[in-house]
């Protein structure tokens, strides 16, 4: 899977990709002192590609907030939540939406899971359906955060790390492998790294084709803009 | 963060009491107040800030404060005048230009004012601008950020359109789902009325917090009953407005060259969109239109010696064609352009193009040229004389580097017109949204007449085209106003025919179609006449001799003054309070030309220190707050 982070303050994006084997569950956000926890698995495709990359993707997530005391568990199938021992199920097959005292959650069908936890963070969820015939592919999932300002100053996790900004530098600009993928130097976290201008997609206005969003690619999964190193996010369950 | 700290401890000392937006439209010509009342509840003076953004298409006609009961009004001046009035304080250190550009569409207008303490203040704003139609129809942008809660928000917009409504949508970037019923809209079949009032709770981000949901652009979007034959005429207070865009007019064919530059600054993002651009255009083109394709960078290459008719297979190939397009070398404008005029002349003269059909040029460039002929002077010079007045040259400046001022000029030479397109990651759309406008083509050389008798001060009556989902526009003083009506007549050529109607204008009666509200329109009508006179007349100050555009701009300052109007030309002076050290400070409003708006994102701080700017486009903007993802590919 892809991460951007967008920097609308600075007119920028940077981005990164992150893989691991098919099973893995990374931590995405995590803030022990306002209890949000995101956690996701990762899927490979049914079986390896002729050209032998193996692909993976998000295809389960957990969420926690625990002073509320709500958890919610998105699949590419369902979505289940539960708030004070009870449990409601939504299908992606349908719109739906769920008010709690505590979330709200709206489902729109084979489209988009949008999350507002009380108080403290927003996100979106979108559902990437692929034919199910498809040799290699299937479904898999989108986590995006939309308002973040309520989280504590310590939150952290693969995304979490950058919710409140990152200061970072970038300079000497030449010529990459691309004529169209410049690569630099950039300044961030007492780090120097090579980087690749490029481009990924952010779906959320089409969920299909996506919107190129152009960024700073930094290569070896995120190596130097993360904090350690991908593996040191790695958990061992989604809650 | 001590930024940050600073700003909401002064926040939390100043209340906004009050934000309204009250916008009325009357036969298209938009006259929107912007009010705000603010409250300093501090024991100690404050400084309050008002910004507020404004199309870049209106002019400011007023701005006043109120503090302690006392009102200071802004004056229009020339602006070399209004420059003397502010030199000291610029020399001072103090900033005097309040207007700058914010985006492709607005202009941000900011004002700073000291407030003693427990005391109010109240910004007034009135702007003025004519909606253009557009692909159809109008369209009203209205920007709020209020920044805080605000106890009494109100958007409120009127619309009065004597032809009839045939539809009216309302929507705004920030609305949710619990924001989406608070937006109360009329339709009747002459007027409308939408408004949008959210009480403090309803502005508020989350339950207990200050973060309001209100930030965004308020966008309504309408069109009007088209009329049949000479369209529409209304006589008001001595002036006159016709309205032409008839319905069901058959769309003349195109005969179209594509100049692509493809020189190595296009190299990237700029090549990519404009390939994808390309490949939807074609696919766009109707089979009756003909065509043809030349790229270049210093040399000049057609994809065929000839224009091709727009056939499936034809533009299939064609689309190939434009995706094996890539960048390399230098930029040879002058060439290429009149390449591509050549190839239309050639293909008239063989007869192989439809006798009644229209001949254009689409140049998409992102550079100045440094290639054959690089005197910008001299490439106009070359191309107005090789086109004579035969075709048409719209010009799409792509980025910020381009001189936009040079396309924008050779494009009003010939009959056409210039567009930017900014580097974002949506330029394909603007690209194709720019073709959409020109591409089916209704009337040719559309002439409006009046009785010479009866009008003078005419705005401009000739058009080159009528455009599918555009609109003309003239307007007219009469020379007698006890006049009940007179002839107008409309010529042109269209598809089949040449394209004649008369009709007969008569004088509108505002009492009796809208009996309650006849106080409103005032000067509209008269008001709408001059400010379609002064835009004309500044793009005229552009072109022609140097004595046209003298008298051109001699002629659009002593407009502006008169109707009070803050063009290019004009400035508007508030004189501040006294400050602390005891000297008054002028506020000074101005209007800004698309090329210092270019030159301000020039200037825009980047993301990195050094490099080549076009490697950097901006990146794809939902919301203001920052958006942190994860996804497949």
């Amino acid at each position: 899977p892809h991460f951007i982070i967008e920097l609308p303050g600075r007119n920028d994006s940077l981005c990164f990709n992150i893989n691991n084997a098919p099973g893995t569950i990374f931590n995405l956000v995590r803030d022990p002192e306002a209890g949000v926890f995101v956690n996701g698995q990762i899927i490979g495709d049914k079986k390896i590609p002729p050209d032998g990359k193996i692909n993976t993707y998000f295809w389960r997530f957990g969420i926690v907030h625990q002073t509320l005391g709500v958890s919610l568990l998105v699949t590419t199938q369902y979505i289940s939540v539960s708030q004070d021992g009870k449990d409601a199920k939504l299908l992606w097959t349908d719109t739906g939406s769920l008010k709690g005292p505590n979330v709200d959650v709206v489902v729109t069908k084979d489209g988009s899971l949008t999350v507002t936890l009380k108080d403290s963070v927003k996100f979106v969820i979108l559902l990437h359906k692929v034919w199910k015939k498809h040799p290699y592919h299937r479904d898999y999932l989108g986590f995006y955060t939309l308002d973040t300002h309520l989280l504590s100053p310590s939150v952290h996790g693969l995304l979490g790390q950058f919710y409140h900004g990152i200061e970072y530098e970038v300079t000497d600009l030449r010529p990459g492998e691309s004529p169209e993928k410049p690569d630099a130097t950039m300044f961030a976290k007492g780090h120097q790294l090579n980087v690749t201008r490029g481009w990924q997609r952010d779906f959320r206005r089409d969920v299909k084709n996506g919107d190129n969003v152009p960024c700073w690619f930094i290569h070896n999964n995120g190596s130097g803009l993360i904090d350690g190193a991908a593996a040191d996010y790695v958990v061992s369950s989604l809650f | 963060t001590k930024v940050l700290q600073k700003r909401s401890t002064n926040e939390a000392m100043v209340e906004v009491l009050s934000v309204t937006v009250d916008c009325t439209v009357t036969n298209r010509f938009a006259h929107t107040v912007m009010t705000s009342v603010a409250l300093n509840k501090a024991n100690t003076s404050k400084e309050i800030f008002f910004d507020v953004e404004l199309p870049k298409s209106a002019f400011i006609t007023n701005f006043s404060m109120e503090i302690e009961g006392k009102v200071y009004v802004g004056n229009v001046k020339e602006k070399e005048k209004a420059k003397k009035q502010y030199e000291k304080a610029v020399s001072s250190g103090q900033t005097a230009g309040l207007v700058k550009a914010s985006g492709r569409k607005m202009e941000k207008f900011s004002v700073s004012v000291n407030i003693a303490a427990e005391s109010n203040v109240t910004f007034i704003l009135t702007y003025e601008e004519l909606l253009q139609r557009k692909l159809g129809q109008y369209e009203i942008l209205i920007r709020v950020k209020p920044k805080s809660l605000v106890e009494q928000f109100q958007i409120s917009t009127n619309i009065y359109e004597p032809q009839g409504l045939s539809h009216v949508d309302a929507h705004a970037t920030f609305l949710s789902n619990e924001l989406l019923p608070l937006v109360e809209k009329t339709v009747l079949e002459k007027k409308a009325h939408i408004s949008f009032s959210p009480t403090v709770e309803q502005q508020r981000k989350c339950p207990g917090c200050d973060g309001t949901l209100i930030d965004g652009d308020f966008i309504i979007k309408y069109d009007v009953n088209r009329q049949e034959s000479v369209g529409d005429i209304q006589i008001v207070n001595g002036y006159f407005v016709h309205f032409f865009a008839p319905p069901d007019l058959p769309r003349v064919p195109k005969n179209v060259v594509f100049v692509i530059d493809r020189s190595g600054s296009m190299s990237g993002t700029k090549m990519a969109q404009t390939r994808d651009a390309l490949v939807a255009i074609l696919e766009d083109l109707h089979e009756d239109d003909h065509f043809a394709l030349i790229q270049f960078d210093s040399a000049i290459l057609s994809w065929k010696e000839s224009l091709t008719k727009a056939t499936k297979e034809n533009v299939a190939e064609a689309k190939n064609y434009a995706r094996s397009i890539r960048d390399n070398g230098a930029t040879d404008i002058n060439q290429a352009v009149l390449d591509g005029v050549e190839m239309l002349k050639r293909d008239r003269q063989a007869n192989r193009l439809p006798e009644r059909s229209v001949d254009m040029i689409i140049l998409l460039t992102d550079g100045m040229p440094n290639s054959g002929v690089s005197d910008i002077r001299k490439i106009q010079e070359n191309v107005r004389s090789a086109v004579g007045g035969n075709m048409s040259l719209f010009c799409l400046g792509f980025g910020n580097d381009v001189d936009y001022n040079f396309l924008d000029v050779m494009s009003k030479e010939n009959k056409g017109l210039a567009r930017r397109i900014f580097e974002a990651s949506d330029a394909t759309l603007q690209l194709q949204d720019f073709y959409e406008e020109v591409a089916s083509p209704l009337l040719l050389e559309v002439d409006l007449v009046y009785p010479d008798n009866a009008v003078d001060y005419v705005t401009t009556s000739h058009f080159p085209q009528l455009f599918n989902g555009s609109e003309i526009v003239v307007a007219g003083r009469l020379t007698d106003n006890d006049l009940d009506n007179f002839l107008v007549e409309v010529l042109g050529q269209g598809f089949e025919d040449n394209y004649k109607v008369q009709g007969q204008a008569s004088v509108f009666d505002w009492n009796v179609m809208y009996p309650d509200e006849t106080y409103i329109f005032g000067d509209f009508t008269e008001r709408l006449w001059a400010y379609l006179t002064i835009q004309q007349l500044l793009e005229k100050s552009k072109t022609g001799t140097a004595d046209e555009k003298a008298n051109a701009t001699a002629k659009a300052l002593e407009m502006s003054l008169q109707y009070s109007f803050v063009t290019p030309l004009t400035s508007m002076v508030v004189t501040k309070p006294e400050t602390e050290d005891g000297t008054d400070s002028p506020l000074i409003a101005d209007k800004l030309t698309e090329e210092q708006r270019q030159q301000a994102e020039r200037l825009r701080p980047m993301a990195y220190s050094r490099g080549a700017s076009h490697f950097i486009p901006a990146p794809v903007q939902y919301a203001p707050s920052p958006v942190y993802l994860v996804d497949g590919d």
